[in-house]
């Protein structure tokens, strides 16, 4: 773990008044070749080494403690504030139903999260929700989410004339009519470079004005993580963003790669395939991840 | 990088900048970069390209793309691929092009609908079957996916098919009683006809980082992985860990995905696959 190889480099420190020069240099290393096994991308990586460098060359070495414990607990400490200090919950409407977009990759987890998000809803929240699967590409999406619908009591509006566009406008007016106050959209995954598939999103949003629009990423994701979140965001200004499958044993660097470039808070994560597996964000448990 | 460019550590710093972008890993891009450090003070003449294209295919030799040699093993019985991976890295979607490319060749091919779990995937499987003109095999939902690979291969037996693919559910590799039930897929393949499943495909997400090696490493242990597939790489990313996977596994990529259609699957080039970590 990094405490173990701080120790070994920062033994030298003791007694030392400040942590300067090349003990910080080796130091900073070492956090940055962490960082990077743990798939936070180049980038974030040597601008958070940067400032944890800076930081660290005023700091007193506490009377007492490790200089490697020190060391440790400013990265850990500026690492829980990157990824957003405290708990970013949903934003919900004020009048009409709340609209909450869900979008991403392909494969990262969105039709799960949307069924996940809407046993939350209804159960936790004591809320009406409402699913719109506007995936018209990928062979059963539809009858995937529909199933998952069902299971939930949760109705599931279907695609309209293979429209996303016009399944989505249909989708919320039925919601609406219905008065039921929140509107989970499903789209399909799709590459941030597929001009075509981004700009239905983007009219898809012009159109439905989402309070939500929910960047749905693979905790397991790595360098890509930055290329797609940034396009993601520079077109659609998501506000949000939904970790899946932490479940598994990957570190999760990407989410620090992501909210450094993009500013989104993460909101939920995934944390198995059944669909009460869906928890709020907790900064400090993903920076102890991260940090291995 | 510019092929009039010399060799000096700001360029190397920038070659491992694009290496970790590419996804090699710490270690994989350290050891193209110090490998090529030491070829530069033996060979001034070679262009710089083409050192680090050699460099990049070092770590992949030896490795075979997805052209298997194929009826003189198996005589009359069918060749068995078995498809796993961890979830939504496009195994169902894989099993389908690998069926159309199978049957572009005059194969008779039989799907298996191994995953019973998940909300639609035997429907999924389904219409890729329709697409691709082959037969599938599939049980009630929930049913057991030993059973059901079992009955797939007795019935592609029976029936004379060539090749036989059977799609399994994604599962995380740290549950190890997910692990366990490939495992047994396996073993049930195996008991049935001696010497299957002839080939286990990995199908590694391309955008996927450090974490492919875990699941490379704890899949082969579990089912004897044989090879590769990443998928996705018609985006932007280069899924560059199935480097550090050959290095370490010795386990080759077969195929590569780009895109999401029947055709989108090309069997894998390490001289393209080099060059287009710099694009
Ligand atoms: N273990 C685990 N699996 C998950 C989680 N979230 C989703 N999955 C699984 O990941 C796979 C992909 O999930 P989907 O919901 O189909 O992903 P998607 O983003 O809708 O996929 P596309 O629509 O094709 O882009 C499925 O096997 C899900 O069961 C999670 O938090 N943990
Ligand atoms: N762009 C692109 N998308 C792909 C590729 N391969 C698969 N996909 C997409 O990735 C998503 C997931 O594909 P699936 O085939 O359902 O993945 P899976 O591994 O079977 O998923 P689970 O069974 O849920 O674990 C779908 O939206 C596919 O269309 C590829 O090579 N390129
Ligand atoms: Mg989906
Ligand atoms: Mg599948």
């Amino acid at each position: 773990a990094l405490q173990e190889r701080f120790d070994g480099i920062l033994r030298s420190l003791k007694g030392q008044a400040k942590i300067s020069g090349s003990n910080i240099e080796d130091a900073t290393r070492e956090i940055r070749r962490a960082l990077l096994e743990a798939d936070v991308s180049v980038q974030v990586a040597r601008d958070f080494v940067a400032r944890v460098a800076e930081e660290a060359r005023g700091a007193e070495v506490l009377k007492g403690v490790l200089p490697g414990q020190q060391f440790v607990k400013i990265v850990h400490d500026q690492l829980v504030e990157l990824l957003g200090g405290q708990n970013a919950p949903l934003v919900l409407a004020t009048g009409g139903p709340t609209v909450i977009m869900m979008v991403g990759l392909q494969g990262s987890g969105k039709t799960t999260s949307a069924a996940k998000l809407a046993k939350l809803l209804k159960g936790k929240m004591g809320r009406r929700p409402f699913l719109v699967a506007a995936d018209i590409y990928r062979p059963a999406a539809v009858e995937q989410l529909a199933v998952l619908g069902r299971d939930l009591g949760v109705p599931v509006f279907r695609p309209v004339d293979n429209d996303a566009l016009k399944t989505a406008r249909l989708g919320l007016a039925e919601a609406q009519s219905g008065h039921f106050d929140t509107v989970i959209l499903d789209t399909a995954g799709r590459l941030h470079i597929d001009e075509g598939m981004m700009q239905e999103l983007e009219r898809i949003r012009a159109e439905l004005n989402p309070h939500e629009i929910l960047f749905v990423a693979d905790s397991m994701i790595g360098q890509d993580a930055v290329r797609a979140a940034r396009d993601f965001h520079q077109r659609l200004a998501f506000t949000g963003v939904v970790l899946t499958k932490l479940d598994g044993d990957t570190r999760g660097g990407a989410a620090m790669s992501i909210r450094a470039v993009t500013g989104a808070p993460v909101k939920f994560t995934g944390t198995g395939e059944k669909l009460d597996a869906l928890e709020p964000f907790h900064p400090e448990r993903l920076a102890q991840r991260i940090l291995g | 990088l510019g092929t009039g460019r010399r060799v000096d550590e700001a360029m190397l710093d920038e070659l491992e900048e694009i290496l970790l972008s590419a996804d090699l890993g710490v270690d994989t891009a350290e050891r193209v970069v110090s490998g090529l450090r030491e070829r530069v003070k033996h060979d001034a003449d070679t262009p710089l390209d083409r050192l680090i294209e050699e460099e990049v295919l070092a770590l992949l030799k030896p490795t075979s793309s997805g052209l298997v040699p194929q009826a003189e093993n198996f005589g009359d019985q069918p060749r068995v691929v078995l498809v796993v991976g961890v979830n939504g890295t496009g195994k169902t979607t894989t099993v389908a092009k690998l069926a159309a490319r199978e049957k572009r060749e005059g194969r008779r091919v039989m799907l298996v609908a191994a995953d019973t779990f998940r909300a639609a995937a035997v429907e999924q499987l389904e219409i890729w079957a329709g697409r691709a003109g082959v037969d599938l095999v599939k049980a009630a939902h929930g049913a057991d996916p030993a059973a059901v690979a079992f009955d797939g291969l007795n019935a592609a037996m029976a029936r004379g098919h060539q090749v036989v693919l059977v799609d399994t559910a994604g599962r995380l590799h740290n549950k190890k009683n997910l692990m366990s039930e490939l495992d047994k897929i396996t073993r049930v393949l195996s008991r049935r006809l001696p010497g299957a499943p002839h080939e286990v495909l990995l199908v590694l997400d391309g955008t996927t980082g450090q974490n492919a090696l875990s699941q490379a490493r704890i899949f082969t242990e579990a089912t004897g992985v044989t090879g590769l597939v990443l998928t996705k790489l018609d985006g932007t990313a280069r899924g560059g860990i199935a480097l550090a996977i050959h290095q370490e596994l010795g386990l080759p990529v077969r195929w590569i995905g780009v895109g999401e259609g029947l055709e989108d699957l090309e069997p894998f080039d390490p001289s393209l696959y080099a060059r287009a970590l710099f694009e």
